[in-house]
């Protein structure tokens, strides 16, 4: 099939929330969702990846605007799932190729990290969906990337020949 | 805006590869897949959450056909990055919930784990982006997820009021 990037999104007033050292068992990430609810957060992403010795960290972004209301409950959150601690960055900002089917390819992906890594930017968190591929990275470095990426996938061409599989 | 969930997806013929301990440093991931892209395998799901002390994790999901050919370059792909060790999981299953901004309301996304909760059921990896939240969770468990949410969702009604801000 071909794949095509059809856009590069980004988004640059958000907040990463980890909590970290949470136990690895059933019901944890209801109770912290179901606790954010009650606050009518919205949430912007939410990623959890490896397991560490019946522990793991969820991480989340909220919009920046509502953080503040978020900070007032974090600790309570913790307490309840009974996590290690939590985690704040606000020097966060998002980046994603869209476009259907990007995370299939390997060789998107691969070339949406290179483009981020020869600018030197670090990727915090990665996220993708069959729509999108989402990396993390630093706020100040939020404009480089939107023009790394454009300049790898759009300026060098991205359109995939289709494939005769 | 009104938030409605529009499907419950899964998918049981994936396999899970965590590269651990892998330097949190530019270029990292851009190695893995570019790695990967050389022997065109195809990736379902990409994930990495947060980094500790100068290391992080990524997973990723490939199709189970495809893990056999993975197999035998994944030492090597470790090595090439410096982390520390590879782990596959073959008994996993994603289950999403599909629908746009489903990601943003924290209500959908506690009634999600809420329901896998209520099955005992475990979440091993969580993605998500504007169109839908991801789960992966044990093969052997995949039917009863599904059950659980369609009844969790679609039963008792998820099209949420209109809000009115
Ligand atoms: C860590 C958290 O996701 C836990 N595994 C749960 O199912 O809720
Ligand atoms: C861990 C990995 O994602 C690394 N931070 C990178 O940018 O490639």
């Amino acid at each position: 099939e071909e794949v095509s990037v059809r856009g590069i999104a980004h988004q640059k007033n958000v907040t990463k929330v980890s909590l970290v050292g949470v136990p690895d068992q059933p019901g944890t990430a209801a109770k912290i969702f179901a606790g954010i609810g009650k606050h009518e957060v919205n949430i912007n992403l939410i990623v959890q990846a490896e397991h560490h010795g019946g522990k793991n960290d969820i991480s989340f972004l909220v919009e920046s605007s509502a953080f503040l209301r978020v900070s007032r409950f974090l600790d309570e959150l913790v307490a309840l799932v009974g996590g290690e601690r939590a985690v704040v960055d606000e020097n966060v900002a998002t980046v994603s190729l869209v476009g259907e089917g990007v995370q299939r390819e390997p060789g998107i992906a691969a070339r949406m990290f290179t483009a981020l890594a020869r600018e030197g930017i670090n990727i915090d968190l990665i996220s993708t969906s069959n729509l999108m591929i989402t990396c993390v990275i630093p706020k100040d470095r939020a404009e480089d990337a939107v023009r790394a990426l454009h300049r790898e996938l759009f300026e060098k061409g991205v359109v995939q020949e289709p494939r005769l599989d």
